[in-house]
């Protein structure tokens, strides 16, 4: 099952959502690989300390033809990650004009058919061909939105790319869910935003919502998931079940 | 005084800071400008409660020649608002190939010349054309730097951009500064990211930080700045404390 994580709006919790819900799978004995699409790495820095080659990286599973696409362990037992390196960012000049270049993901991914029970993609902030090429290779898509007053600015970019690429080149892929991220309990606002979430996206919206977790902000740092860094955070508990909610619906 | 707030990664504070900067000056009695130059238009959706037209939005400004620049009053005494329209996303692609594409806005600023104090511009994230538009056209330039363990990440990108535009389209442009925001107080690694911005702009960071606080989150929901909607707070304080900090290093 591959699952991309993607929402062309910055810092709504994409690399915090993949990271966790990774960790989450991996805790449930499943074989995880999270594929980290994004030139910044932000990933890949939340559990890698060495530096990545670009050869090494996820950006020759889309530009280097004939390589095997390679992956590194990570802390967390289960969960394999292919790392991210800046060179991505050159894809899509590298890549212009070729047919085959939304489809680079996909066939490196089959390469590895048999050898994860999922896959979880981190995008970049943008609707470009690295998110294409994640949305290529997917099943499923899970969307973080952050509960803040701009939240649904860009949701309809968003919905369309999805629908383009259902209508040509990937009419399996699916919309997992919509996951609400740094929810603010103590205000009359997040109320509101996370009512008009649900208007929206319906049964789509995940029950488990994440709230704001200082916690969740410093795993990255000590190269850890929230689960081994903070096993009693809310952001744990919260990861743990939006992990348990995902494979219900996949199952 | 024309100041760019601009910083490509999304949700650093960029619109926050703009919205309540400007509020901060108009507060000083001094006369001024908030442009949106952001297609998402959210500090427009700060102030405003009416449904903007295109024609009469800041992509009339930079697509629409002859036109007068427009503005509107908002709640805020002395802080009027030129606010954005989603049509802002066709500009890239509407001026291709035009040689005049990067000046529009600074043409339009010009027929404004004496009519405010402080022109305070907020951009999108990215660096195409608008934020160009956005730095051509200005003197100086605050780059708002979320607190974060990826902040720094996509830094050199931006300073390559301004690089770039100093040596052909604007050498006047100076970074007035660097803040810092959704700084936390609570953890360690605040601290360490803190030191680590210092170490790399030195005497450009604000003295003022601006913390994590969810009253800013709330005030553009009500449509007033932070010194209305939450006077006693630390967002209020922290901005305030901003605006006087500007107004020293621009004198
Ligand atoms: N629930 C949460 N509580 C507290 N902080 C959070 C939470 N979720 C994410 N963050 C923090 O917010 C910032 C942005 O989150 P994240 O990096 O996951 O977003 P993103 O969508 O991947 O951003 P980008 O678009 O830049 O890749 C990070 O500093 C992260 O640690
Ligand atoms: N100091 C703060 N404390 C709490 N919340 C904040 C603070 N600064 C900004 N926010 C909130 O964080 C979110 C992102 O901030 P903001 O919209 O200002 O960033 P931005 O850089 O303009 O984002 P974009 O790149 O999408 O335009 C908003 O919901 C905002 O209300
Ligand atoms: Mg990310
Ligand atoms: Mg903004």
């Amino acid at each position: 099952m591959i699952i991309t994580i993607a929402n062309q709006k910055g810092g709504v919790g994409k690399t915090t959502t993949a990271i966790n819900l990774a960790s989450a799978l991996a805790l449930t004995r499943k074989r995880v690989l999270l594929v980290d699409l994004d030139p910044q790495a932000n990933s890949t820095m939340s559990y890698i300390q060495d530096d990545v080659q670009a050869d090494a990286s996820t950006y020759a599973w889309l530009c280097e033809e004939g390589t095997a696409p390679s992956f590194v362990d990570t802390p967390v037992a289960g969960l394999s990650l292919a790392p991210a390196h800046l060179a991505l960012a050159r894809v899509e000049q590298q890549l212009q004009g070729d047919l085959e270049a939304p489809y680079r993901l996909k066939d490196a991914l089959s390469q590895l058919k048999g050898q994860f029970d999922f896959v979880i993609i981190d995008t970049p902030p943008t609707l470009g061909l690295l998110t294409v090429n994640a949305m290529v290779a997917s099943q499923q898509l899970i969307i973080p939105i952050q509960s803040s007053y701009f939240a649904m600015e860009g949701t309809d970019d968003l919905l369309d790319t999805v629908e383009k690429i259902k209508k040509r080149t990937n009419p399996n892929l699916e919309i997992l869910g919509v996951v609400v991220t740094m929810y603010d309990r103590r205000t009359v606002l997040g109320k509101d935003i996370l009512d008009q979430i649900r208007d929206v996206f319906g049964q789509k919206v995940f029950k488990t919502v994440i709230t704001r977790n200082v916690r969740l902000e410093e795993s990255p740092a000590y190269k850890e998931s929230i689960f081994s860094f903070a096993p009693k955070s809310s952001g744990a508990q919260q990861y743990l079940k939006l992990g348990r909610e995902v494979l219900k619906r996949v199952s």
